[in-house]
């Protein structure tokens, strides 16, 4: 799965994820990426986010919109709010990560599997790209 | 002056440990290149929507990661694909899903979002959709690559008890009396006639870690 989240200009969030699913899945499975408020979620009030991982359990603990919420309503900084939401994930049994912005250029970047690539770009042109381990 | 993108590749799939230095410079090279197209995107005034769905599409055109080119199999042996976006400043949001013939899932969910009422179209109908609005449709076999088809024959291979790396692991245990099941269930995956699917490229040298995507 891939996914990218960004702030422009003007001040707005966006949010955007891709996949191929599962290997080997059947039934016409449907994971998180496509559903709104578990592997994706943008709003300008709170963050953009996108989210890899196992997507049955992003989408029971409805990841995306619980990071949005926990910033809306519990006034948690985003990177306290994504890590709280990844744990919730891990206890329910599930793994992957995720990627986050809020509207004042912060990022996070949080995981609790293996193999999880990602990379920021910053205004002046300062850009990482990481992959574990 | 505040202007950010961030990028996922993927998680589950293969790590540092276990990667050659040629894959892992290849790997770098994409999502550079990612982060490169959508910080343009930023940088000439474009909004966030754009940036995401600009970055998204290079990773979807790449047959390293698990979208678009390089999506794995089903166990019916297709590609299905997913894919969603959202706006920050509307909440506006589209997504598609069990789409087999739109070549940018992203374009799709982001034409769901603005030239639709709806938020999420799937299968046959998003494609129609896909196809009536103008975006690239494709030969399912687009989306073909040789390692995610040799994933997929794996993990069938792993479903029926005989996993391929570890029929090559000594074992405690003596023979069984009947013959172990040597032979993966083979999926077939449409070509054209005389060779390799259309739009297929060169095979990707990589190959999935334990979790098969």
């Amino acid at each position: 799965t891939v996914g990218a989240v960004a702030l422009d200009q003007y001040g707005n969030l966006a949010a955007a994820t891709s996949t191929g699913g599962m290997t080997n899945k059947r039934y016409g499975r449907v994971g998180d990426a496509p559903i709104i408020g578990a592997g994706t979620y943008a709003d300008n009030q709170s963050c953009a986010i996108s989210c890899t991982g196992w997507g049955e359990y992003f989408i029971r603990a409805t990841v995306a919109r619980d990071i949005a919420a926990r910033m809306e309503y519990g006034k948690q900084p985003l990177q306290q709010a994504a890590q709280a939401t990844i744990d919730k994930v891990a206890q329910l049994g599930g793994d992957g990560g995720l990627i986050g912005l809020d509207r004042q250029g912060n990022i996070t970047m949080p995981f609790n599997s293996e193999g999880m690539y990602r990379g920021y770009i910053k205004a002046n042109g300062q850009s990482e790209v990481l992959i574990y381990k | 002056g505040r202007i950010t993108l961030v990028i996922h590749g993927g998680a589950g799939t293969i790590t540092r440990a276990n990667m050659t230095p040629e894959q892992e410079k290849a790997y770098r090279e994409v999502l550079n290149q990612a982060l490169q197209v959508g910080y343009g995107v930023l940088q000439k005034g474009g909004t966030s929507l754009d940036a995401v769905e600009a970055t998204v599409r290079v990773m979807e055109d790449s047959p390293l990661f698990n979208a678009g080119k390089g999506a794995v199999f089903t166990h019916e042996g297709r590609n299905e694909l997913d894919a969603s976006i959202m706006d920050g400043k509307t909440l506006r949001a589209g997504s598609v899903a069990g789409i087999t013939t739109v070549r940018n899932p992203i374009t799709a969910a982001r034409t769901v979002m603005e030239k639709s009422e709806h938020v999420m179209m799937v299968g046959p109908g998003a494609e129609q959709f896909a196809k009536e609005k103008g975006l690239q449709i494709v030969e399912p076999s687009y989306f073909y690559t040789e390692a995610r088809y040799n994933q997929l024959q794996k993990a069938i291979a792993k479903e029926q008890g005989a996993v391929p790396d570890q029929l090559n692991t000594p074992t405690k245990a003596a023979a069984p009396a009947t013959a172990p099941a040597t032979e993966s269930k083979k999926i077939k995956v449409k070509q054209k006639a005389g060779g390799k699917p259309q739009g297929y490229l060169e095979p990707p040298i990589f190959t999935e870690g334990r979790k098969y995507g």
